[in-house]
């Protein structure tokens, strides 16, 4: 799966996602990248999210809007990436689940559990080329 | 720090982030724009089998995908789930967000919109699909989604039959969702 975070030179957020799910998925079944909230979010006002991961079971926290969420209340990126991988892991502690989460400003900041890593890609204008910061799970 | 434009995406898709960087900061375009073509990108090059046609298929062997874009200006959704037969989910998905007043279309309805907007019907399945499944079907099935049937789906392959609700297994045992095989 990839989620993606752009932001524009006027500001705009847009965020997306695509997949194609799980390996041995019974037929039909969808996870939390194509529903709003859960696999992305995105609001021009406080930045945007994308989760990757079991989609079986973040979708059942809304995982991008749940960081968003904690964005709009006045949390960092990585403390909003961090408490949406908290609030799963409360509930799940053995599946994986990986976030990350910009605000307006350009800031960013990224969380996982269970994986290895989580290498997560990033362009701005002060870099030359990608950049690929990795977080330890 | 202000760092506008930005572009960050999961994993280490790094053409991805450099076609949707050339899109929203070269081309000056837009972040659904960038967005869009940075994503369709992962599914032209089947980033990691996770994304596009060739991967992940499901019991039966087939690929489906699943796409979702969301402009944060609007915040207006166009979403397509269980997308047979095209390739181009997220375009799909920026297509329900530009000609419909929905967010999310499913299945052969999503694919039978996708045509109507130009998008090519083709399958999406690979030989790579039919060797995971092959290697599937030689482990008894393992692993596998379900639970609470009969013979036990941790054993043996299907097809299966619901056990008797006094009897049911409670354990939540789910297959390994790790960093070559996730949503």
């Amino acid at each position: 799966t990839i989620g993606m975070i752009a932001i524009d030179g006027n500001g705009n957020v847009a965020a997306g996602t695509s997949t194609n799910g799980l390996t041995y998925k019974i037929p039909g079944r969808v996870g939390d990248s194509p529903i709003p909230g859960s696999g992305a979010y995105a609001d021009n006002s406080v930045g945007g999210a994308v989760a990757t991961g079991d989609g079986d079971v973040m979708m059942r926290f809304s995982a991008s809007f749940l960081g968003v969420e904690f964005l709009r209340n006045g949390y960092t990126p990585q403390q909003a990436a961090d408490m949406v991988i908290a609030r799963i892991g409360k509930y799940y502690p053995e599946n994986s689940a990986a976030i990350v989460v910009v605000d307006v400003d350009g800031n960013y900041g990224s969380a996982c559990q269970i994986f290895s890593s989580f290498p997560v890609s990033i362009y701005y204008s002060e870099l030359d080329e990608v950049k690929v910061e990795t977080t330890r799970c | 720090c202000k760092r506008q434009p930005i572009v960050v995406n999961t994993w280490n898709f790094t053409n991805a982030t450099i076609k949707a960087w050339d899109v929203v900061y070269r081309q000056q375009r837009s972040a659904i724009d960038a967005v869009e073509e940075g994503c369709s990108v992962c599914e032209v090059e089947q980033c990691d089998g996770s994304v596009g046609y060739g991967g992940s298929p499901s019991e039966e062997g087939e690929t489906t995908l699943d796409g979702m874009i969301m402009d944060g200006k609007t915040m207006n959704v166009g979403a397509v789930a269980g997308l047979r037969y095209i390739k181009e989910a997220i375009s799909v998905a920026r297509h329900v967000l530009d000609y419909t007043k929905h967010t999310l279309l499913v299945g052969d309805q999503a694919t039978e919109f996708a045509v109507k907007m130009g998008f090519q019907h083709q399958s999406l399945s690979t030989p790579n699909n039919e060797q995971i499944i092959n290697d599937w079907k030689a482990r008894n099935c393992q692993p596998n989604y379900w639970r609470n049937m009969l013979p036990s789906p941790e054993t043996a392959c299907g097809p299966y039959e619901k056990v008797s609700s006094s009897i049911q297994d409670i354990r939540v045992l789910s297959p390994p969702v790790d960093e070559h095989n996730h949503d």
